[in-house]
């Protein structure tokens, strides 16, 4: 989504921040 | 496994110490564990943090994440 970038929405942080833990549960053991 | 238990096992994740709610101080803490700016992570708290005590309950945690997973219109 073009719009996260630049100037980031309340939303697109939490996305962020939530997708980021995401990764790291998938990515550790 | 459901929104619920993720939710739970991201709060465990930021609330290291397993106090029942997670600071400004926590959140800093991920800063070494995510790809995130200090600055993300401040705004990050200050939106989960919808009463603006400084203290993230689990509650104000899964509601956010409920947030991001169906969207705002989900409360």
């Amino acid at each position: 989504d073009p719009n996260m970038k630049g100037g980031q929405t309340s939303e697109g942080v939490l996305a962020n921040f939530f997708n980021s833990l995401l990764t790291k549960k998938a990515g550790s053991p | 496994s459901t929104v619920l238990e993720k939710s739970q096992e991201f709060f465990q994740i930021c609330d290291i110490e397993d106090k029942g709610f997670v600071t400004r101080r926590d959140m800093q803490r991920l800063l070494e564990e995510l790809p995130l700016s200090s600055e993300e992570l401040e705004n990050v708290f200050d939106t989960l943090d919808t009463d603006g005590n400084g203290y993230l309950t689990p509650e104000e945690f899964s509601s956010g994440f409920s947030e991001f997973i169906f969207g705002p219109s989900a409360s």
